[in-house]
């Protein structure tokens, strides 16, 4: 996370993290049902093999001892749509709902969040000289409207509109470690919801690509999947 | 046909001070009648009572009237009278100007001692004839006039401004024209609609870029006014404004200290937050930027200043070291003198927020940005929507920052004026901190953002469903929430019901009803129905909520 600072213990109950039968972190993710998990799509690049990876749940440190920890292995990948950075993970078995697993909301169907929205990224990078190095970590961060990102000299057209940009709302200090795969959360009524997936460039310095993968166009594809699997 | 109360401008919760006429009405349009026809004196506004079914008339309002919060009125001013523009000749002109272009004062309309004449209110009634005003009884083409003060000079004309600025200043993210093609010919698509782009330049993100119809506007800083075109093969384009030819405003001219966001500082602080030394703005290394003078004539882009050209929060500059591309500048509030800031100050400026308040909360001083119904605040330096005088100026001690929830008036609980033009203010979505509590509570300081965004499936008895299906089970129609039309429903309303969302004719269930969200139907002969929609599943019905609230990161 970008400037950002260790989470209250258990407030982002969905994000996941996504591991190898080693148990080594490889990116993070999110639970959206009990036996569903969004990802991005490139953290699944070293295998097809849906029992190389596991799923731990319901972590707030890194090393994962809380007794509120449950893991699952992973029973089916799905690949998202035309080559997009997304993907779904389907659990072996469904994750046990407590206080520190519950599922993200999922937006709306192709609904465009306001530019402007703040919003939440959360993930166990690197937050240099924030403290909690080894505890989930989170960022607010204020979506730009894909015109205006796009009018950057370094994001030049090449975003689409099913990215999403957003920058930090604190000011830029470093360009610290990307968390691939977790969630962008925004407050809706009284509920958060999954907006972006952490996808590419992160940060201060100029972003290679664009940052997010944009949910809500890709939420008929998650509930179409979800249902006939 | 339209309605009485259209050529009102309509605030909740506003109140003038003015000669005035009590009527007993029950309605908001039976006092408009009142106002209408009003003997006693001209009536340019009204304050509607709908819980105690009366109307007062009211002699005065413009532009420079001062408003007053109170609960349960409704002000509604006749727009013709807050214009201090003229369109065409300016015949309709009724505006308060009382100087003539070489600023000397008007003589009364009703005054002859000096110049005689015949244009009186009597001899013509219909012309607005008010005090000194300037006035345009007879058509003339140089537009509103009037007889002088000075003995030398029996009349002159007053420079009114146009109202439809159709040139543009800068950058043009002032402008506020009717222009609604772009530089090749495509027709603008209009800001509140997805089709043929979605995009997120929502409204109601953006209140102060009056991103109104399909107007040419530039929310987001660029080169010049822009707009998405309604062309499935062009996104977004241009528009040809012309450049005025008049200076920019003085207000340019700036401020040394931070004041709102700090767009007018002109200072000349130049290293950031952290101790970097800014970039200057003319230069391309180390970071590659288009934040160039050129491109940006009017946001005082000079040496390594820095500046707020984009309207981020604070001032801020691109550093002049490789791996911070940017990052915000540590400026003195203008409250204070900047000789007397120490560091103390400022780490006290950016002090962690307070989402709760203690007793009436006068002294809290959080960044909680909505109120209680989930509206933006308007920020307190800034007059639109609502023009108030509860600035830094006049409350120096209540730290009238940004848009955020403050009680400088002694009411009971933190307030602030809203971005929502016919809500003039509500109290904030704060709580009280319970004794002992610490002022950092676990619940983020903001509320909801569109209704429609999320449930679209039905968790209890629905009440808080705000999905779009707009059909009764029967698959009748819905009539609009805020439509009397065919079915008269005035105690269910989106004014009555401000958090039900009562959105277009979705089906809602303001009156948690036990069955479910339901609508008036458009069919006169049924006056409303029950609306057929699936029940969330177990999981949905917790999705998004954790039992530990987040927190914001504290600076």
């Amino acid at each position: 996370a970008v400037n950002g600072c260790a989470s209250v213990p258990h407030s982002w109950p969905w994000q996941i993290s996504l591991r190898t039968r080693t148990n080594t972190h490889l990116c993070g993710g999110t639970l959206i049902d009990p036996q569903w998990i969004l990802t991005a799509a490139h953290c699944l690049e070293r295998s097809s093999v849906p029992y190389t990876y596991r799923i731990f749940l319901g972590l707030h440190t890194a090393k994962a001892v809380e007794p509120s920890v449950q893991v699952r292995e992973v029973k089916g990948i799905f690949q998202g749509p035309f080559g997009a950075d997304i993907a779904l993970l389907k659990l072996s078995s469904p994750a046990m709902i407590a206080d520190q697993v519950i599922p993200v909301c999922l937006p709306e169907d192709n609904l465009m969040i306001g530019s402007r929205t703040e919003c939440f990224a959360t993930g166990w990078g690197q937050v240099k000289g924030a403290g909690g190095d080894n505890v989930l970590k989170q960022t607010n961060l204020a979506v730009i409207e894909n015109k205006a990102c796009n009018s950057s000299e370094f994001l030049n057209g090449r975003v689409k509109k099913f990215e999403l940009c957003a920058e930090p709302i604190n000011g830029c200090t470093d360009t610290l470690q990307v968390e691939s795969g977790g969630p962008l959360v925004c407050l809706v009524q009284d509920r958060f919801v999954q907006y972006g997936i952490i996808s590419g460039g992160f940060g201060c310095a100029p972003p290679k690509k664009p940052v997010f993968v944009r949910v809500s166009s890709y939420t008929s594809w998650i509930k179409n999947i979800m249902r006939t699997n | 046909q339209g309605s009485i109360l259209d050529s009102y401008k309509k605030t909740e919760g506003a109140w003038i001070n003015a000669h005035q006429q009590s009527y007993k009405a029950n309605t908001a349009e039976e006092c408009a009648v009142r106002c209408e026809v009003e003997k006693k004196f001209t009536c340019r506004a009204f304050l509607f009572f709908s819980k105690n079914e009366w109307c007062l008339t009211l002699s005065r309002t413009s532009k420079r009237t001062q408003i007053f919060k109170t609960i349960n009125s409704v002000l509604y001013e006749k727009k013709v009278y807050l214009l201090e523009c003229k369109k065409g000749k300016g015949e309709d002109y009724r505006g308060t100007k009382d100087r003539t272009q070489k600023g000397v004062l008007c003589q009364k309309w009703v005054d002859s001692a000096l110049h005689k004449s015949n244009f009186t209110p009597e001899n013509y009634p219909h012309a607005g004839l008010e005090e000194n005003y300037c006035r345009n009884p007879n058509g003339n083409e140089n537009g509103p006039w009037c007889f002088t003060t000075d003995p030398a000079t029996r009349l002159d004309y007053c420079s009114i401004p146009e109202c439809e600025v159709e040139c543009m200043q800068c950058n043009g993210e002032d402008y506020s024209g009717k222009v609604s093609r772009t530089e090749s010919g495509f027709e603008c698509q209009r800001w509140d609609a997805q089709e043929p782009h979605m995009h997120g330049f929502l409204p109601k993100n953006f209140p102060e870029k009056d991103l109104k119809m399909n107007f040419c506007r530039n929310p987001d800083g660029d080169l010049r006014p822009w707009c998405f075109t309604t062309s499935p093969n062009k996104l977004w384009e241009y528009c040809d404004i012309p450049r005025c030819t008049t200076p920019p405003p003085t207000s340019q001219l700036g401020y040394q200290c931070l004041s709102g966001n700090g767009k007018d500082y002109r200072g000349k602080i130049a290293i950031t937050e952290s101790g970097i030394a800014c970039q200057h703005w003319s230069s391309q290394l180390p970071h590659r930027h288009r934040h160039s003078p050129e491109n940006y004539p009017c946001k005082g882009l000079d040496e390594n200043y820095c500046r707020n050209p984009d309207g981020k929060k604070r001032p801020w500059c691109y550093t002049t070291t490789n791996t911070t591309r940017w990052q915000y500048c540590s400026i003195p509030q203008c409250s204070q003198s900047a000789s007397q800031t120490t560091d103390e100050d400022i780490s006290r400026q950016s002090a962690s927020p307070e989402e709760c308040y203690r007793e009436r909360g006068l002294d809290y001083r959080g960044t909680a940005s909505f109120t209680i119904t989930g509206k933006k605040c308007q920020a307190w330096n800034s007059m639109l929507p609502h023009r108030h005088n509860r600035t830094e100026k006049n409350f120096p001690k209540a730290d009238l920052r940004e848009n955020y929830c403050r009680n400088p008036d002694n009411d009971t609980a933190p307030w602030c004026y809203t971005t929502v033009p016919t809500v003039r203010w509500e109290y904030c979505n704060l709580q009280k901190c319970h004794y002992g509590e610490p002022l950092v509570s676990l619940e983020p300081p903001f509320s909801s953002l569109e209704p429609g965004t999320e449930m679209t499936c039905i968790i209890g008895n629905g009440k808080d469903y705000r999905g779009a299906v707009a059909k009764t089970n029967s698959g009748r129609t819905c009539q609009e929430w805020s439509s009397q039309e065919p079915h008269h429903h005035s105690y269910l309303t989106p004014e009555t019901h401000p958090r039900s969302g009562l959105d277009k004719n979705y089906c809602r269930n303001p009156d948690e009803d036990i069955n479910g969200p339901w609508c008036y139907t458009t069919d006169p002969q049924k006056v409303w129905e029950y609306c057929e929609i699936p029940k969330c599943a177990p999981f949905q019905q917790e999705c998004g909520k954790p039992k530990r609230k987040p927190r914001r990161c504290q600076r």
